[in-house]
């Protein structure tokens, strides 16, 4: 292994990530998912502690981007170079950068993530059976909408398990339209689309109208690429139009006729002839998680390697069962240590300060209690608090609790018991929130506070103890601002809460609205979700992004809990 | 088995050709990676041959330290990798 010169590495050992933007090759929380195994990769053998931040500057800025994107060393197309990162440090230092010309997959072809359908977000099955037939892409047969589908089994004629595909006629990406679809035809610079386009940009994305006048609304988002969209060629994530015409010859799959490299290629219209609009097809592609482990081995400090096993060896080499090198490990443990060893988890660790009680069952991961009482989260006018735990919603109430599931995404889940998973709680809590550096969990209920680390607890302890006025009857809300920053909000009030110091910070409370403008002042819940924060009242909720806009206004039960 | 064996080659709009010849490819690549120039102890950088750039490649990756421009050598310098140079000076 090598390191760079001067063993450069972080003085810290709670590295912080943030992902700027995305690839319109693979669904979102596919990539956020990438990027979070490629970091366990080092957490599993160092202390090294990754935490995503989803504003403000992180140790590790993580974008896509094209050919000359912005740093002296641009990109090259297709192929060649597929990424690079420059070693800890302030600014650029850190950083990575990842080729958006090149194909990003998990390394097996197109990653097909669906959404809605009954699959409960599960990836396409290629090949699969409809209608006796075989597919291998996404499908619009038997449907009139025109949206591309796919099973998710091998059979759906026997199973009846589908998806929708990714599609600009289902969600777009970035730009300011919170992921709405695109409208067809829309109007831009005078002239109609009725399909996406690079038009007005010189980075090459595809994008479209999310109404259908561009110049009049300014509204916009990027189009997701189909899986059959090409790299390359003229029409990049344009999709294939099968069957076309080539030298008069009609071909209803992808062909290397005409080329002399092999490469297979197909026409984006149904006529290369007249038209000349082609580009390479899908191939393997390049694994995201493999290319990104890399990088942030540069981003922590490590050089490239000569050993053509290791992970940090400079060429590109799809592994399907991967696991790290030992030339890795000892480079990697060179810099920052081996990982300590946790301490077992158990109510009797001598560390633990909650009272164990006789009823105190034996803490163990949350399941379904078998006999689960008949309330429907649906039914619930009013939750005691909503907030994010480990990348999941949970609404809690009256001693019970549900969570959404596949990241807000699936069908929400429970209810469960409180005491099962957090036995020192009272039934009744007020508000809740997960330390994102820390990943403590702290709640409050009336007057008094508890902080579980895993299964360890610290409390009750009085709200006093962190500043707070002793007229305060309760904490209603809390917002994790970064830099170990919480807010946290009663009545018309809120306070800023140091967590390291476990603090209020000087020139508190503030009035709510002078800060928030636009939302509820007497909200009954406050919490932040997926970068957006949220005020509760009643069975509505205004949400707020970091800007500080109001940019939806709906109802808890439809748009979160997804009744 | 019926295909025809002499197939028309036809140029593709807009595409990519990468018609270099392998020496330009290898003094691309060495020159982008580092191989190209050694910085002295006394922080004074000079430029070293091709042949000793491409041994020190070799090493790099594995191959056969042949100090020249072999197939396998070439092959290896088409292959997806890392942007960040193999050698910093």
């Amino acid at each position: 292994y090598q390191t760079f010169p001067g063993d450069l590495k972080w003085d810290h050992n709670d590295i912080t990530y943030r992902v700027l933007n995305y690839s319109p090759d693979m669904e979102e929380s596919l990539i956020d998912d990438a990027f979070a195994r490629a970091f366990k990769v080092w957490s599993d053998v160092t202390p090294l502690t990754f935490t995503r931040l989803y504003d403000g500057t992180a140790d590790i800025m993580i974008s896509f981007g094209k050919l000359d994107h912005g740093d002296p060393y641009p990109f090259d197309g297709t192929d060649g170079l597929l990424a690079h990162a420059y070693p800890p440090g302030e600014g650029i230092q850190g950083d990575a950068h990842f080729d958006d010309d090149e194909y990003w997959t998990l390394g097996n072809g197109p990653a097909v993530k669906t959404s809605y359908g009954n699959a409960e977000g599960a990836m396409c099955h290629f090949p699969f059976l409809f209608e006796g037939k075989s597919y291998s892409t996404c499908i619009t047969e038997g449907r009139t909408d025109g949206l591309p589908w796919c099973a998710t089994t091998a059979d759906y004629d026997k199973d009846q398990k589908y998806g929708f595909c990714p599609s600009e006629l289902l969600f777009t990406f970035g730009g300011n339209s919170d992921g709405a679809e695109c409208v067809f035809p829309f109007t831009f610079l005078g002239k109609q689309y009725d399909s996406c386009t690079t038009e007005g940009r010189t980075d090459g994305y595809r994008w479209c109208a999310t109404t259908a006048n561009f110049d009049t609304d300014k509204k916009f988002g990027f189009c997701p690429n189909r899986d059959t969209a090409v790299t390359g060629g003229n029409s990049e994530g344009e999709p294939c139009q099968f069957p076309f015409i080539f030298l008069g010859k009609t071909y209803t799959s992808c062909t290397s006729e005409g080329r002399s490299d092999g490469k297979l290629w197909c026409a984006t219209t149904s006529n290369f002839d007249t038209d000349q609009k082609w580009g390479f097809c899908p191939d393997k592609g390049y694994s995201l998680f493999l290319v990104a482990a890399h990088e942030f081995g540069h981003a922590l400090g490590l050089d490239h390697s000569n050993i053509q096993d290791a992970l940090m060896f400079p060429m590109y080499k799809y592994v399907a069962d991967f696991s790290l090198n030992e030339d890795d490990i000892e480079g990697i443990q060179y810099l920052y240590g081996p990982k300590i060893p946790t301490k077992p988890s158990t109510t009797s660790s001598p560390v633990s300060t909650a009272k164990p009680t006789a009823q105190t069952p034996k803490p163990t991961a949350p399941t379904v209690p078998t006999t689960t009482p008949s309330v429907d989260a649906c039914q619930v006018e009013i939750f005691d608090t909503i907030t994010e735990i480990q990348g999941e919603l949970h609404f809690f109430k009256d001693g019970l609790y549900w969570k959404t599931s596949n990241g807000g995404k699936g069908n929400h889940k429970g209810p469960f018991r409180i005491s099962e998973r957090w036995p020192a709680l009272p039934a009744k809590i007020n508000t809740a929130f997960e330390d994102h550096l820390t990943k403590k969990i702290y709640f409050f209920a009336d007057t008094r506070f508890w902080v579980y680390n895993g299964q360890e607890v610290q409390g009750p302890r009085r709200i006093e103890k962190l500043g707070l006025p002793s007229t305060l009857q309760k904490v209603e809300g809390a917002l994790q601002r970064g830099k170990g920053k919480v807010i946290l909000f009663s009545g018309e009030n809120f306070w800023r809460l140091d967590v390291k110091t476990q603090r209020i910070d000087k020139g508190y409370p503030r009035f709510t609205d002078q800060k928030f403008g636009g939302v509820p002042v007497d909200s009954h819940d406050v919490f932040l979700y997926k970068g957006h924060f949220y005020f509760c009242r009643e069975i509505y909720y205004w949400r707020m992004n970091s800007r500080m806009q109001v940019n939806r206004v709906g109802y808890v039960k439809y748009d979160l809990l997804r009744c | 088995w019926c295909h025809p064996i002499k197939s028309v080659f036809v140029k593709f709009p807009g595409d990519v050709i990468k018609n270099t010849t392998d020496v330009e490819l290898a003094e691309t690549y060495l020159k982008r990676f580092g191989y190209m120039e050694v910085q002295e102890k006394s922080g004074v950088r000079s430029l070293v041959s091709t042949s000793k750039a491409l041994k020190k490649l070799q090493k790099q990756l594995g191959l056969e330290e042949t100090g020249t421009l072999d197939k396998a050598t070439v092959s290896a310098m088409k292959q997806p990798r890392c942007g960040v140079p193999d050698v910093h000076n």
